[in-house]
This record gives structure tokens, sequence and C-alpha cells, in this order.
């Protein structure tokens, strides 16, 4: 474990907790992406399969558990529950899962470290979370409104993953026998997707404004 | 192998 995994982690950690606590204290999901969330409990379903399994370490079990708890209750809250399910906004919503999951699932058959079921689910984890984010961005676009408890979930989420790029630098150049060319590329790919939006929430920052993402 | 075969990271 370095610093910068742990702040990832935590930085994540805080991105679902944030928006798990909006989602129970002002039963509102507007702005929420529910495919988005459906994406995220699925990474988190297909990347631990090993929780079971493979014992690494409390710390991991625990936060394995807390992701998976976290995402599929926002799934929940967003589908179930009475008052959340009504500010849905099922029209602008409207990305098809199959489009992101179909070639994540093919990729995954393609390329991976080990031709193994786990091995493949996890690989499909990495690259369904690189991409998971795109209903998200795609519903900000349409709504416009970006409030700034959902402002700052895609922020944070963001913000773990590019965490993770100096995590894995770090192990890289500390651990001889560290290499994870696939992670590597998945996570690069996924912290790009969130530089257009980085760059607007710094301006909206700066200059003090509302977040505004163009049309 | 360079993979290690668990996946240490969440």
């Amino acid at each position: 474990m370095n610093i910068f995994r742990l702040a990832g982690d935590m930085t994540h950690l805080v991105s679902v907790l944030v928006l798990l606590l909006k989602i129970h204290t002002i039963k509102s999901c507007a702005g929420i992406s529910l495919k988005t969330q459906e994406l995220y409990a699925l990474v988190f379903t297909t990347r631990y399969l090993d929780l079971f399994t493979d014992y690494i370490s409390l710390y991991n079990t625990v936060m394995k558990l807390i992701f998976l708890g976290s995402s599929f209750s926002i799934v929940w809250y967003i589908r179930r529950h009475k008052i959340v399910r009504r500010s849905y906004d099922k029209d602008q919503d409207t990305f098809r899962h199959y489009f992101i999951v179909l070639p994540c699932l093919v990729l995954a058959l393609l390329i991976h470290h080990k031709f193994t079921f786990k091995e493949v689910m996890w690989t499909f984890s990495l690259y369904l979370e690189a991409v998971a984010i795109l209903p998200q961005l795609v519903l900000l676009q349409r709504t416009r409104n970006i409030d700034n408890l959902t402002g700052q979930y895609v922020f944070l989420l963001g913000a773990y993953r590019a965490l993770y790029i100096l995590n894995w630098i770090y192990r890289h150049y500390t651990e001889p026998h560290y290499v994870h060319w696939i992670t590597w590329i998945a996570g690069i790919v996924q912290t790009l997707l969130y530089a257009d939006f980085f760059y607007y929430y710094f301006q909206s920052w700066k200059n003090n404004v509302k977040l505004q993402l163009p049309a | 192998d360079g993979e290690s075969a668990k996946h240490d990271e969440l």
C-alpha cells in the first residue's frame, strides 16, 4: 500500500458516500445517471469475484464490501425508493447499456492476462469502469444543470483514478515484477475521459461561476 | 509471469 493508492481509495470512497448521502438526505437523484450507477455495480460485481476466495487484507475486504454495498444501494434508491425514483429523469438518461457492456466484454475476451473466467471478468471490469461514466457525462451535458454535489461526485470519481495512475507509476519503480499494462491503459483512458470535465470544473471553480458543460 | 495471480488493488 502506498500513499497514492490510499489517497485514491479514500477519494473513491468519499465520492460514493457523497452520492449516497446526497440521495439519502435530499431524497433526490436529479442529475444522476442510473445507467452509470448500474454499470458501476456491475464493475464491482465482476471485479470482486475473488472476495470470498482470495483474502488480501482486512482493508481490502472491507473496502470491497463498502463499494459493493454502496453501489447497489444507490441503484436500489433510484430504482425502488418511492420518493427518490420520482426525481429520476429516465427520458434523458437513455444511454444503452449494451453499447458499453458488449464492446468491453468482447475486448476482455480478446485482450487479457490469462484466459480464466475470473481473470476475464476482472479485465472486463477494468474496461467497463473506464467508460462507465459516459452515461453520466452525457446526462450532465443534456440537462446542463450540474448541482454542486453531482459536480463533486464526478470530480472525485475522476480524481481517484488519476491518483491510481500515480500509484501504478510508484509500484512500477518500487516493485520489480509489477507489470499491469492492461490496468494502466484502462486507467489512463478512464482519466482522459474526465479530462474535459475537469477542465470545465476548474474553470467554474476559478471564475466562481456555476459549472456549465458545453452542449 | 508479470501478472501477479492475485489482484491486490480495489
